[in-house]
């Protein structure tokens, strides 16, 4: 006799099936119901459908709904595959699934790739990049002159963009990732590992069995 | 003169909306 994921796949719009999400992704079917857990959690923290919203994606990420985090949007966009302006469950696993620890790195730098190419033209520019220092200097209260920033950035790009054609491919991103592997430190949540700790309260109800 | 020194990559990647693993605190 099973507990609710019948019921719950005709009530939560966007449920896809945990058998389904562990195949095509990292987890495992008790690591997908334990995620469910925490999407609900975060899919009820301003707007109680079942769906994440990009207020609460930004709640969680900076603690606060109202503050614009250039950051914490991208991450939205990036969330939100199918572009209707919300993350459905099977999109936060399937992206969840890329900050695994067990996830190939390359899916990491191309991750990291599309969340810095702001204006999805395929490259990162230098005015994004410039645009990204402003913003994280803004979202810290750090001051650093105009000039100290364009330093930064000329360094940079410089380093990165090894063709020297004024903007960075995934390849000379690849590379330069390859060099500075820190860039991707974030894309590693430890937290995923054991996932079925954090959220256990779905594991004891479940009724399906992990195959490993 | 460190900040002239730093990787501005490496700076964006400290964002607050980039650290996911706040997704995970109670």
């Amino acid at each position: 006799m099973g507990c609710y994921p019948s019921k719950r796949t005709k009530e939560t719009p966007g449920y896809e099936e945990p058998t389904v999400l562990a195949a095509e992704t990292p987890f495992t079917v008790s690591e997908v119901e334990a995620l469910y857990e925490l999407f609900k959690k975060l899919s009820r923290s301003v707007i109680d459908d079942g769906l994440i919203h990009k207020e609460e994606l930004q709640l969680a990420l900076s603690r606060n709904k109202n503050r614009r985090n250039l950051f914490a949007d991208r991450i939205f966009d990036l969330f939100d595959v199918k572009r209707n302006g919300v993350i459905e469950f099977g999109e936060f696993v399937r992206s969840l699934g890329v900050f695994h620890p067990n996830a190939p790195v390359e899916d990491k730098i191309h991750f990291t790739f599309r969340l810095y190419d702001l204006r999805q033209t395929g490259f990162i520019e230098r005015e994004e990049l410039k645009e990204m220092v402003v913003a994280l200097l803004h979202e810290s209260d750090l001051l650093l002159s105009d000039d100290v920033v364009e330093t930064i950035v000329d360094k940079t790009f410089c380093d990165a963009d090894l063709k020297g054609d004024g903007k960075i491919d995934p390849e000379e991103w690849m590379e330069f990732v390859s060099k500075n592997p820190s860039l991707i430190k974030n894309m590693t949540l430890p937290y995923l590992m054991d996932i079925t700790l954090a959220f256990p309260s779905f594991v004891l109800s479940t009724e399906v069995e992990d195959s490993e | 003169m460190a900040p002239v020194t730093m990787n501005a990559f490496e700076l964006i990647s400290t964002s607050q909306g980039l650290n996911l693993s706040s997704l995970f605190e109670k």
